[in-house]
C-alpha cells in the first residue's frame, strides 16, 4: 500500500497473504469462511492449477512472520475455482479450516446487488509495495471513502462497469500497488466489516486526484455462496 | 553416500499385480533402502513394491513390461523398479540394458539368445545375465552398445541402434521440460534422488513441485537454470549441471503459446511489449546489469524472448515481470498486461438469466463436458429439478437456481463441481439491478476487536 499508515494488532484479520513454492508473498485475498478465501484471478496461472505448495497466511502483521510466531496461521491451499468470467475474481479453498481468533477472523460478504452508499468509509490493506512510503515489512492500511460509479465514469470516462465499484480521489499519492491484488477493500457496515470490494491490478499506484476502482463483491455474492455450498 | 534407491525408478501409488496369483502377498518388514539393497542382491529380483502403511515390501522377478503382469492403483503403495529394466535409452556402452528392444536397427527381429539357430553363438542365458528371449543386450561390451544374432541367415548379427541417455531426449532451450533418463552430472558425479534430503538437504521436494517431475534422480531444471542438473551424491559438491545433447532447431519444438497483447498461464509466451511494472516503473534492459546484478542474460537463455526490456517470464513465476529501474526494487510483476480469455467458442445465446435456456449447448466455458443432471442424486439435485422451469435433461446447460450469471452444469471434471456454460446473452452485455439493501443483517462476521491496538504495545 502506498501511503496510509501500518496496520496495529487486531487491524482486518480477515486480510490474507498469498505465498508461492518459495513461500514468497506474491498477492492479497480476504478470508470469507475459515476454509476460503477470495482473490483474483490475475494473480493465478490458471482456473484448473496445480496449487500444491502454495498456502495462505494469516494472523500476522508482518510480511515474513518469524517460525515461533504465535498469531501467525499458514494453511495450504487445495483447490482454485474460477468466478464468473467478468468477474476476475478466483475462490480459493483451504486444506483445512484455520482457527478464528482476535487475529483471524471472517469478513461479511454484502447482500446480494447490494450497492454501498455513497460517502461509506472503508480500507484497504495488504503487503504490498509501499513505493518508499514506509513500513514495508508489515500489514499497511489506508483510508477511503466510497464513490458513486456516476461519478466515478466522469474521471473514467465511461469505463467503469456496475461490477465495479469506486472509491474517492484523494488529494495524495495513496492507493494499492504490486502485492497488494487480490486482497480486501472492507467497508464498515452496522458495526461489521463487509467486503465490498477486492483489489485489482490498475495502471500506477496510489494516483493522487483518481478514483480507485475495485471488483464489486456484491454482484457475485450469489457465486461465492454456491462454490461455498457445492465444493 | 549412495543410496541403494538410486538404482531404481519409482512409480507413486502403484503396485504390480499377476493375475493368475491370489491377492495374498508376502511381504518383508524393512525400510525402503533395505528392500532396494536386497533386491541389488537378488539376480532374479527385478522390482519391489513398497507398502507405506505397514512399511513393508514385496521383491519381484519381473517389472511392469513383463507380459501377464498388470499395474493397478493402490494407494498404499510405490513400486521401485530397477532402471536396467525400465529405462529405453543405455548408460555407458549399455551393458546392464536389460530393456525389451528385440529388432535391431535396420529392422530385423532377433534371435532368442537360446536357441543356437541360424546362427551358432557362445553365449547362452543364465538366472544373472539377462541374456532373456530375444532382448538386445551386450554380453561381450561392445563399445557399439547392445546388439543381436538375427533370424536373418544371411546377417549374423547386428546393432540394435539403442541411444545413449544423454542423445536419446534432446534439451530443448534451458531444458525446463527435459523428461529424460540422465542420471549423471557433467562430470560424472550421481545424482541424488530429489525424494532424499541426503547427502543435501534441499527445498525440491517432488510433492511440493508436482510439475517439475522431479523423478528418481534424473538431471531436472526446477528452478530456471541455464541446464538440468542435480544435487550430487559427493559431499563436498552440492549440485552440478548435467551433459544433454541439445536439440536441433528442426527438433525443437515450442511448448508454451506465444501471446503478443494478453497473457496466457504463466506467461512464458508473451512477447509483447509492456515494458514497465503494474505501478509504471520501467524495467531494467535484460542485457544490462544495472542496477540489478542477475542471471537471466540474453545470450544464456534463447527461447525466452528477452529482448530489451520486455516484461517476460523466463523463470515460470506467476507472470511475465523485470528488474526494475528503481535500486530499491529488483523484481516486480506486470499485472497491467491482462490475462487472455480462456473461453472456448459460445455457440448459443441466452435471454435474462437463461433460466428458459433450453438449447443442447453440453460444454462449459473452458470446454469441459457436462455431466448428466440425473448423476446427482442427492438433496441438492431434487431442489434443483423442482425449482427449474425447464426440464433438466441430459447434460444439457440449464440455469435451475436462477443463478444471476447464466447457464451452467455440473461437469465432468472431478475438480471443477459446476462451471458456466459457453453460452452468451443473446442481448449483448447483461443489465445488472443493484439496488439498495433495506434491512441488512450479519451474524458473526466482519468483526475485530480494535482494543488489541491499543494493547499493541
Amino acid at each position: 500500500i502506498v501511503g496510509g499508515v501500518a496496520a496495529q494488532p487486531g487491524n482486518s484479520p480477515w486480510t490474507v497473504s498469498l505465498r508461492n513454492r518459495e513461500g514468497k508473498h506474491f498477492c492479497g485475498g480476504s478470508l470469507v469462511k475459515d476454509n476460503w478465501v477470495i482473490s483474483t484471478r490475475q494473480c493465478f496461472t490458471s482456473c484448473d492449477a496445480d496449487l500444491t505448495g502454495y498456502e495462505a497466511m494469516m494472523g500476522s502483521l508482518f510480511k515474513n512472520p518469524g517460525p515461533n510466531d504465535p498469531d501467525a496461521q499458514s494453511v495450504p491451499i487445495s483447490r482454485i475455482v474460477c468466478g464468473p468470467s467478468d468477474s476476475g475474481l478466483v475462490m480459493l479453498k483451504l486444506e483445512k479450516s484455520v482457527t478464528l481468533n482476535s487475529r483471524v477472523a471472517v469478513i461479511c460478504l454484502p447482500p446480494e446487488r447490494y450497492i454501498v452508499p455513497d460517502g461509506t468509509e472503508c480500507e484497504i490493506t495488504g503487503w504490498g509495495d509501499t513505493k518508499g512510503t514506509g513500513y514495508p515489512d508489515v500489514m499497511k492500511v489506508a483510508k477511503f471513502y466510497v464513490l458513486n460509479n456516476g461519478e466515478c465514469n466522469v474521471y473514467h470516462k465511461g469505463k467503469v462497469k456496475d461490477n465495479d465499484i469506486c472509491t474517492r480521489p484523494m488529494t495524495v499519492e495513496i492507493g494499492a500497488c504490486e502485492g497488494d491484488y487480490g486482497g480486501p477493500l472492507s467497508c464498515l457496515t452496522l458495526d461489521c466489516w463487509v467486503l465490498e470490494g477486492v483489489i485489482i491490478p490498475a495502471r500506477g499506484c496510489g494516483k493522487r486526484n483518481q478514483p480507485a476502482i475495485f471488483t464489486r463483491v456484491s454482484v457475485y455474492v450469489d457465486w461465492i455462496n454456491k462454490v461455498m455450498k457445492m465444493n | 553416500h549412495r543410496s541403494p534407491l538410486n538404482d531404481y525408478q519409482r512409480s507413486k501409488g502403484v503396485e504390480l499385480v499377476q493375475p493368475s496369483q491370489g491377492a495374498e502377498k508376502q511381504e518383508v518388514d524393512a525400510e525402503v533402502h533395505i528392500c532396494a539393497k536386497r533386491c541389488s542382491s537378488l539376480g532374479d529380483c527385478r522390482s519391489f513394491d513398497y507398502n507405506w502403511k505397514t512399511l513393508s515390501c514385496r521383491l519381484l522377478p519381473w517389472t511392469q513390461k513383463s507380459e501377464h503382469i498388470v499395474l493397478q492403483r493402490n494407494v498404499n503403495y510405490d513400486l521401485y523398479e530397477k532402471k536396467d529394466y525400465v529405462r529405453e535409452c543405455i548408460i555407458g556402452n549399455g551393458d546392464t540394458y536389460r530393456g525389451a528392444v528385440s529388432k535391431t536397427e535396420k529392422g530385423k527381429t532377433c534371435q532368442q539368445w537360446r536357441m543356437k539357430f541360424p546362427h551358432d553363438h557362445k553365449y547362452s542365458p543364465t538366472p544373472g545375465n539377462g541374456l532373456d528371449e530375444n532382448y538386445c543386450r551386450n554380453p561381450d561390451s561392445d563399445p557399439k552398445g547392445p546388439w543381436c544374432y538375427t533370424t536373418d541367415k544371411n546377417t549374423r548379427h547386428e546393432q540394435c541402434g539403442i541411444k545413449k541417455c544423454k542423445d536419446a531426449v534432446c534439451l530443448n532451450c534451458n531444458g525446463e521440460d527435459y523428461r529424460g533418463f540422465v542420471d549423471r552430472t557433467e562430470s560424472g558425479k550421481e545424482c541424488q534422488r530429489w525424494d532424499l534430503q541426503s547427502p543435501h538437504s534441499h527445498p525440491y521436494k517432488p510433492e511440493r513441485y508436482p510439475d517439475k517431475s522431479l523423478d528418481d534422480n534424473y538431471c531436472r531444471n526446477p528452478d530456471s537454470s541455464e541446464r538440468p542438473w542435480c544435487y550430487t551424491t559427493d559431499p563436498n559438491v552440492h549440485r552440478e549441471y548435467c551433459q544433454i545433447t541439445k536439440c536441433t532447431e528442426k527438433q525443437r519444438q515450442r511448448n508454451v503459446e506465444v501471446t503478443g497483447s494478453c497473457f496466457k498461464e504463466r506467461g512464458e509466451g508473451y512477447r509483447g511489449k509492456a515494458n514497465t511494472t503494474t505501478s509504471g516503473i520501467p524495467c531494467q534492459r535484460w542485457d544490462s546489469q544495472s542496477p540489478h546484478q542477475h542471471r537471466f542474460l540474453p545470450d544464456k537463455y534463447p527461447c525466452k524472448g528477452l529482448d530489451e526490456n520486455y516484461c517476460r517470464n523466463p523463470d515460470g513465476s506467476e507472470a511475465p515481470w523485470c528488474f526494475t529501474t528503481q535500486p530499491g526494487m529488483r523484481v516486480a510483476y506486470c499485472f497491467q498486461i491482462k490475462r487472455c480469455p480462456d473461453d472456448v467458442e459460445q455457440t448459443d445465446c441466452y435471454y435474462g438469466n437463461g433460466e428458459l435456456y433450453n438449447g443442447k449447448v453440453s460444454k462449459t466455458r473452458k470446454g469441459i463436458t457436462c455431466r448428466n443432471w440425473d448423476e446427482r442424486m442427492d438433496q441438492l439435485q431434487v431442489s434443483l429439478e423442482q425449482s427449474s422451469l425447464v426440464p433438466l435433461e441430459n447434460n444439457y446447460c440449464r440455469n435451475p437456481d436462477r443463478d444471476s450469471h447464466g447457464p451452467w452444469c455440473f461437469t465432468m471434471d472431478q475438480n471443477t463441481q459446476f462451471d458456466y456454460c459457453a453460452i452468451k446473452p443473446c442481448d449483448g452485455e447483461k443489465l445488472l439491478t443493484l439496488e439498495e439493501a433495506e434491512k441488512i443483517e450479519f451474524d458473526s462476521c466482519g468483526k475485530r476487536n480494535d482494543r488489541l491496538s491499543k494493547l499493541g504495545r
